[in-house]
């Protein structure tokens, strides 16, 4: 472990409980895609499917459990509580995130490290979590302004996987023959996603105002 | 490739 990652983890932890604190106090999910976090579920269903069978740490089953159990009740929130669902913006959330999931399973079954169960779902999350968060960027733009604690959500979501990029950069010097090619170019490629969102949000920071 | 030992990272 070291203090990028272990950065990266809180960052990440902290997104969702702005997220959770924001449809559980609220009682709203305004400008929030479900799609993003029905994918991020699957994400976390196919990524710690290893969490019964190989033990790393306290910590990362403690954290594994933390993220499976808020992405899921955060999908059940927005999509049974009725309060919270009556906040769900439908008409605008129409990304079709289903045509993520086919072509991120067929790259893992062509590009992975092991051709095992548990490996390829294990990279089929990391391609699918790459792609996840599309449908909460075109909600974005649709809904032009959202509000604070949706703003904070995005930007500490994007910028978890910014801070494992150091993380890999510093475990690359700092362990032999650590070399994960996949894991880096996905965690690129989705750190990159947020590259424009990261710009209004900066913006925002120097204007003071709302992320238009 | 190298032999990716069981995945340490979230």
């Amino acid at each position: 472990m070291n203090i990028f990652r272990l950065a990266g983890d809180m960052t990440h932890l902290a997104s969702v409980l702005v997220l959770l604190l924001k449809i559980h106090t609220i009682k709203s999910c305004a400008g929030v895609s479900l799609r993003t976090q029905e994918l991020y579920a699957i994400v976390f269903a196919t990524r710690y499917l290893d969490i019964f069978t190989s033990f790393v740490s306290v910590y990362n089953t403690f954290m594994k459990l933390v993220f499976l159990g808020s992405s899921f009740s955060i999908v059940w929130y927005m999509r049974y509580h009725k309060a919270v669902h009556r906040t769900y913006d439908r008409e605008q959330d129409t990304f079709r995130h289903w045509f993520l999931v086919l072509p991120c399973l067929v790259l893992a079954l062509l590009i992975h490290e092991k051709f095992t169960f548990l490996e390829v779902l294990w990279t089929f999350s990391l391609y699918l979590e790459a792609v996840a968060i599309l449908p909460q960027l075109v909600l974005l733009q649709r809904t032009r302004n959202i509000d604070n604690l949706t703003g904070q959500y995005i930007f500490l979501l994007g910028g978890y996987r910014g801070l494992y990029i150091l993380n890999w950069i510093y475990r690359y010097f700092t362990e032999p023959h650590f070399v994960h090619w996949i894991t880096w170019i996905a965690g690129l490629v989705q750190t990159l996603l947020y590259a424009d969102f990261f710009y209004y949000y900066f913006l925002r920071f120097i204007g003071g105002r709302g992320v238009e | 490739w190298s032999s990716s030992q069981s995945h340490d990272e979230l």
